[in-house]
């Protein structure tokens, strides 16, 4: 599925 | 990249670096719950999976790790130096933490980002975190005088998600324009819970008084 967002996070 | 994420992450980082000062030149976690760290080591666990799996940059890597590394070490610390252990407040830091890992994980299976281990595990860890500051708040308010550096620690970590709360306006704005409902509804919870911790150092702050939160 899509990954979860803002995953570039912390 | 923008601003208010690196002023966040730099902050989040402050606090980290702060507690964990605090912890080895005093040798006393005196003030600090237990149950907060365990969960903070909980949230990076199950946040981080994707650590040796997706590749952003050096510096997600980095601070992925750092976060992983110090929130273990203050985990320990607490949990097994012979002379830090002796000066936890374990009669103070009585909050049900348990019921708080088993509340988010229900509602992370309830109400995922998407139905993949990976993808509940990170909203377990969205949700953990929003009310991860709990049992330390309790623990704040139980004691009589809080020294400057525990109140800096909570201060700056609750200053952390309000900065990034502004990165998700800015990003929204700029970039994405789509609604994240999972993790800004959970900023905000975060954020408000720090709401009269808030109010309390920053009064303390302007009329040179000690922290004093009402029970």
């Amino acid at each position: 599925g899509p990954s979860s967002p803002s995953k570039d996070e912390l | 990249m923008n601003v208010f994420r690196l002023a966040g992450d730099m902050t989040h980082l402050l606090s980290i670096v702060v507690l964990l000062l605090k912890i080895r030149t005093t040798k006393s976690c005196a003030g600090i719950s237990l149950k907060t760290q365990e969960l903070y080591v909980l949230v990076f666990l199950t946040r981080y999976l994707d650590l040796f799996t997706r590749y952003f940059s050096v510096y997600n890597v980095l601070m992925k790790l750092i976060f992983i590394g110090t929130s273990v070490a203050i985990f320990w610390y607490m949990r097994y130096h012979k002379v830090v252990k002796q000066t936890y407040s374990k009669d103070l830091d009585s909050f049900r933490h348990y019921h708080l890992i088993l509340g988010c994980f229900l509602m992370a299976l309830l109400i995922p980002f998407d139905f993949s281990v990976t993808e509940v595990l990170w909203t377990f860890s969205i949700y953990l975190e929003a009310v991860a500051i709990l049992p330390q708040l309790v623990l704040l308010q139980k004691s009589r005088n809080i020294d400057n550096l525990t109140g800096n620690y909570v201060f700056l970590l609750g200053a952390y998600r309000a900065l990034y709360l502004l990165n998700w306006i800015y990003r929204f704005f700029t970039e994405i324009h789509k609604i994240r409902w999972i993790p800004w509804i959970s900023g905000l919870v975060q954020t408000a819970l720090y709401a009269d911790f808030f109010y309390y150092y920053i009064q303390s702050w302007r009329k040179h008084e000690e922290l004093k939160l009402p029970a």
